[in-house]
């Protein structure tokens, strides 16, 4: 990575976005610009505020050939296709897109996410990078927007400016690589409805997705939770707004964005014997206040609504879920079906006819 | 054969363009965009595609082949590869 110092001496930054293109329409283009920033607030301490009107921090146009008082020119269709300048006065972290491009929010013409992720990298400080893999190389090349565009080169760069966000643990981890989403042999560790969201889990990532709109946002565990480890096995959504994480022979529970006080706790508190050191995957099943955790090829069933665990349990998982022959890595309930993961493989379960209705892969909720 | 008649002397002179354009536009120090002031071309044209083909990890050979070339033609950021 390279950075053009001193950066923003400031954590709150404003932007303004000056003018539209008519390729878009303008609720993506705004949504584009939010993404592209929430790329860089995911990994610093920086704070992205848009104004309307006056002089912003940085102020975003469209413009071709020359334009305004901007001393760089484009050059019509293809070859640059936008440009930024690093923090200061007057230009400085100004941001200009070339209107003689095709802007889009797929793949076909400039990702309008993409190429602004990479602009606003310069508008903070970071210069280009001769790491092919980074968001900062100078060169244009689609990745999938659910994708988290930042390598390990990006992150380390505007760490190194602003420092990383202030509950995330200032050391990057051995291997910052992230994990690609749309990957053919992409596993979870665990699954859950957050409400209209379902939140995908692994390492020390989740991912949110809104199956309404196929949108999807990474995020780092500590960003929403600081406390909860990474590495967590087991999470369900209950009846109650809540959702219970499980790591070894521990659980938490949160409500909102709040750690109930008093956890974690064991989970023998629940009613599980002694015996059971970990839980591979659980899911609340919201038409009938059950939920069945499930361990190696068995699953134990607890009432929400008496708060205990039933008798008769635990049972074959493969006897009672046809289909559902393997390991659960991860569950989640759906529109009424449960979604079972065993490696890079889910299947969708109809509870109430008892059998499996279709095999998909992993990530086959992120659009890929 | 009906193909377009080639122009190597044209295609020549396009690339030499292509290449000269590039090297003003992303090898050539920048002063501050706050100061209209005019750029500083201290390199040849040799040591500014050295320096391009380095960074883009193509063999350095100061010279604009093929492979150079290709790289020259993608779509881009406008910023230079070198510091203001």
């Amino acid at each position: 990575y390279g950075v053009t110092l001193p950066g923003w001496k400031k954590n709150k930054i404003t932007y303004r976005i000056v003018n539209y293109t008519p390729d878009m329409s303008k609720e993506d283009v705004d949504k584009a610009i939010q993404k592209a920033f929430k790329v860089w607030s995911t990994v610093t301490p920086l704070i992205f505020t848009r104004i309307h009107e006056g002089i912003a921090d940085i102020m975003i146009a469209f413009g071709t050939k020359a334009h305004g008082h901007c001393p760089r020119y484009f050059d019509g269709p293809l070859g640059v296709l936008a440009h930024a300048f690093p923090p200061g006065n007057g230009f400085g972290g100004d941001v200009h897109f070339d209107e003689d491009e095709d802007w889009t929010t797929g793949s076909a013409g400039f990702n309008l996410f993409l190429v602004a992720a990479h602009e606003f990298g310069h508008a903070l400080g970071l210069s280009h990078s001769s790491d092919q893999t980074a968001l900062m190389f100078p060169n244009y090349a689609y990745v999938s927007p659910s994708a988290f565009p930042l390598s390990a080169d990006d992150i380390s760069g505007i760490q190194s400016i602003y420092g990383s966000r202030p509950n995330v643990p200032d050391k990057r981890p051995a291997n910052p690589t992230l994990p690609k989403i749309c990957g053919s042999q992409m596993t979870f560790d665990a699954v859950t409805t957050l409400r209209r969201e379902v939140i995908f889990l692994k390492g020390r990532h989740l991912w949110r997705v809104y199956p309404d709109n196929s949108e999807v946002e990474l995020e780092l565990i500590s960003t929403f939770w600081p406390t909860l480890p990474s590495g967590i096995q087991a999470v369900y959504e209950n009846m109650k707004d809540q959702i219970l994480f499980f790591k070894g022979n521990k659980f938490w529970v949160i409500s909102g964005h709040q750690v109930l006080l008093g956890y974690p706790k064991n989970i023998n508190t629940l009613g599980f014997p002694k015996g059971v050191k970990k839980i591979d995957a659980a899911v609340c099943n919201k038409n009938t206040g059950k939920t069945d955790f499930f361990i190696g090829d068995k699953y134990w069933r607890y009432d929400e609504n008496t708060q205990s665990m039933e008798r008769g349990y635990p049972r074959q998982t493969a006897n009672d879920f046809p289909g559902i022959n393997q390991k659960v890595d991860a569950v989640f309930q759906q529109k009424g079906f449960f979604y079972f993961f065993h490696g890079s493989k889910q299947w969708e379960f109809d509870p109430i006819a008892k059998k499996v209705t279709r095999e998909i892969k992993s990530n086959s909720w992120f659009n890929c | 054969s009906n193909a377009l008649p080639s122009h190597p002397e044209k295609d020549r002179k396009e690339d030499a363009k292509l290449v000269q354009d590039y090297l003003n536009k992303f090898y050539a120090v920048e002063t501050d965009p706050n100061q209209l002031g005019w750029k500083i071309n201290a390199e040849s044209t040799a040591e500014k595609l050295r320096k391009m083909q380095q960074f883009f990890g193509l063999k350095v050979t100061g010279k604009p082949d093929s492979e150079t070339l290709e790289m020259m033609k993608k779509p881009r950021c406008g910023v230079p590869d070198v510091g203001l």
